[in-house]
């Protein structure tokens, strides 16, 4: 919660594009 | 105080901008800023703004130096500090199942861990390959797992046992970008250019540290 602001919103972005790119592949690896 | 062209959403773009269109395959790109620490008066880099890419093809770059178990072990303990990361991001309490972890069950590669632990490291002015890169004024480009392995910055040989093969700390206005690779990557004036255009600075093309 007292991460720093620039840190935060690194880490947001960074697991929000993880997200984006698993999801996107999910389909595929059944 | 962040000057108006070093905000995080100007860094961001800059950072998306420097590898997004480069012809080589950069892995991330990081900006670290440099801030005076009062009491003792010296000059620390810490994490300005970061960029992930990631590498072309990670299949590739699996598990260097571990065996099946130890890797097992190891995608446990990221996935764990990814889940709690999510969960301290979000506010939604971490546990197993949960919708918001379907990122986290896949694998957390060698390069994106190094990316995610880079947030927690600083770098006293001459210290580390960013530091080395800033107090002496002069871009450091490191390309080879031996010359990686070999170096005496804690960081390049970290990015090593990670999987990176390049490693390049060009310093900038208030600060300086590091970009790492998965690929070898020889010094190109490129790559230096954009920086430079992109953070305006001017760099001394003939004092590049190898």
């Amino acid at each position: 919660a007292d991460l720093p602001i620039a840190r935060r919103n690194s880490l947001t972005r960074f697991l929000e594009k993880r997200k984006d790119r698993v999801t996107s592949i999910a389909p595929y690896q059944i | 105080e962040t000057m108006p062209f070093f905000n995080q959403e100007s860094l961001q773009q800059r950072l998306q901008a420097l590898i997004d269109g480069a012809r080589e395959s950069w892995a991330y790109a990081i900006f670290w800023q440099s801030s005076v620490v009062d009491f003792a008066s010296q000059t620390v880099l810490g994490w300005g703004d970061g960029y992930y890419k990631g590498e072309e093809d990670k299949n590739k770059r699996r598990g260097s130096s571990s065996s099946a178990a130890n890797f097992v072990a190891e995608q446990e303990h990221r996935k764990k500090v990814l889940r709690e990361l999510n969960s301290l991001i979000s506010g939604v309490q971490a546990s197993a199942g949960n919708g918001t972890d379907d990122a986290v069950d896949e694998e957390v590669t060698d390069t994106e861990w190094f990316f995610l632990i880079s947030m927690t490291q600083s770098f006293v002015n001459g210290n580390g390959l960013p530091g080395l890169a800033m107090y002496s004024s002069s871009p450091i480009w490191v390309t080879g797992t031996e010359k990686l392995a070999a170096s005496q910055c804690e960081r390049a040989r970290q990015a090593q046992g990670f999987g990176l093969q390049t490693i390049v700390c060009i310093p900038s206005a208030n600060g300086v970008v590091e970009l790492g690779s998965t690929e070898l990557i020889f010094q190109s004036s490129d790559l230096m250019n954009k920086v430079k255009y992109l953070f305006n600075f001017n760099i001394d093309m003939g004092s590049v540290t190898g």
